[in-house]
């Protein structure tokens, strides 16, 4: 089961960890990493997803997962979903979510999550992090210390200010900001009228401060909220992979 | 400076305390919470609005305080914007958020910004819960026990079900949840075609939960994410506060 190999986030290790951060709360940090480990996927990777947000939308279930982790002696295999191996913190903290996730606790609990996984020799781990940079994203980039991260904001100015955040946490942990997603960029309505409904501008703003790429504009599509486990919507899926096997 | 009278949680005050709280970030619980401060303000009351969402977007910025807070004795005399009294833990905590927030300090913190503020006979508090229950949310429901809450979500089914743990927790700490607002119900298109961008039923569905009643559902108006600080559009203010005067 792979003793004596580099583990994630180990040195030698050659798999790509890419984290997938945010600001806040419900710009579509979620959804983007959902979307794009499918889309990897498809592009004939070998890609695993860890679910970091505790208090967020449940990945395996944007994902359709339909079955727990089980044991293999004292390694945990993942379930797969469209070809996607899938963890998430819900199968180590079920329901009592707000005892559990203190000090030295959520940080064992962060690292078997991460290290007692058999991923099985994955190119990509996407890891979808809590929003913000408190206490878990702490603990989880400190396992990750390599992770590239691609932070996801709206088109609004404020959301790029606390977009921000992020980033300094990242350079803190001494990751690497690779990107931005931009997401609910507009809405195009039935009359072909674009429609911007949370502003425009702040994923380009915020990545032209940071000196990165702006990887992509993401419309709000209801399909999206709808249908996230029927898999990526053309818009996230290209330009994320051609960004990330750059 | 109000000596020997009942603080704010305290029995015997006669501050209501709304609480409003959700299950996840991005429903738009900072700017419903803004928004009835103002309304309930508009109405007559004495009105404060307590930010405790550090990872959000600032209450402060939304409602446009241009000053800081200033001491009178040992008192802590909040800064006013709109007619309302605005309190923001990001006057304890500045920009070392992800240090501090931890354990006995974040505790003396949240107590601090709760009591030592001359908030002046209010008849209305509204707190700005952080989203979700870690550990700010259950300190701060420590010192407000008896709060009534509101529970923002969006229409999603999904989101009605993360929200359902705020509605647990507030249980556990001795809280009422006294309704639900529900936030970006729809989009009205130029054409008067009404878009359900992020799906439909979540909010009447989490009320019928919680036997309590669908305040509002409040649709995705442009305006409000560029002008939180203009003040209150009319679909949160007036069932707001009829329902917060009922
Ligand atoms: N581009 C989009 N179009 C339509 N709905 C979206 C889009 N991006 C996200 N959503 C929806 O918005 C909600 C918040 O997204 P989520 O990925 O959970 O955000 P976060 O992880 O940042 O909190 C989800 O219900 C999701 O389905
Ligand atoms: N009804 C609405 N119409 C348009 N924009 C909205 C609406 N409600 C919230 N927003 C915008 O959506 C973003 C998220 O709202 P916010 O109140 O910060 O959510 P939360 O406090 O739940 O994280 C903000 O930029 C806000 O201006």
């Amino acid at each position: 089961l792979g003793e004596g190999k580099p583990g994630i986030g180990e040195p030698g290790s050659s798999t790509r960890v890419v984290a997938i951060s945010s600001g806040k709360g419900g710009v579509g940090k979620s959804s983007v990493a959902s979307n794009l480990a499918v889309a990897l996927k498809r592009a004939g990777k070998n890609v695993g997803v860890v679910d970091g947000d505790i208090w967020g939308f449940s990945i395996p279930r944007m994902l359709g997962v339909a079955e727990p982790p089980v044991m293999m002696g004292e390694k945990i295999v993942p379930p797969v979903a469209h070809g996607v191996k899938v963890m998430s913190m819900d199968y180590f903290v079920g329901d009592d979510k707000a005892v559990i996730w203190r000090g030295p606790m959520l940080h064992k609990a962060i690292e078997q999550f991460l290290k007692d996984v058999f991923w099985d020799d994955l190119d990509f781990l996407i890891v979808d992090m809590p929003p913000g940079t408190g206490d878990i994203a702490i603990s989880m980039s400190q396992f990750l210390p390599r992770a590239q991260v691609v932070l996801v904001t709206t088109p609004q100015p404020t959301a790029q200010r606390v977009a921000r955040r992020a980033a300094l946490m990242a350079a803190e942990v001494d990751q690497e900001v690779i990107g931005v997603v931009e997401n609910m960029s507009w809405f195009t309505g039935d009359d072909s009228k674009r429609y911007e409904l949370f502003g425009s501008g702040g994923g380009q703003a915020l990545a032209e401060e940071l000196g990165v790429e702006l990887m992509a504009q993401v419309p709000l599509v209801p399909a999206m909220g709808r249908g996230a486990d029927e898999g990526a919507p053309v818009e996230i899926a290209a330009p994320g992979s051609e960004a990330a096997e750059a």
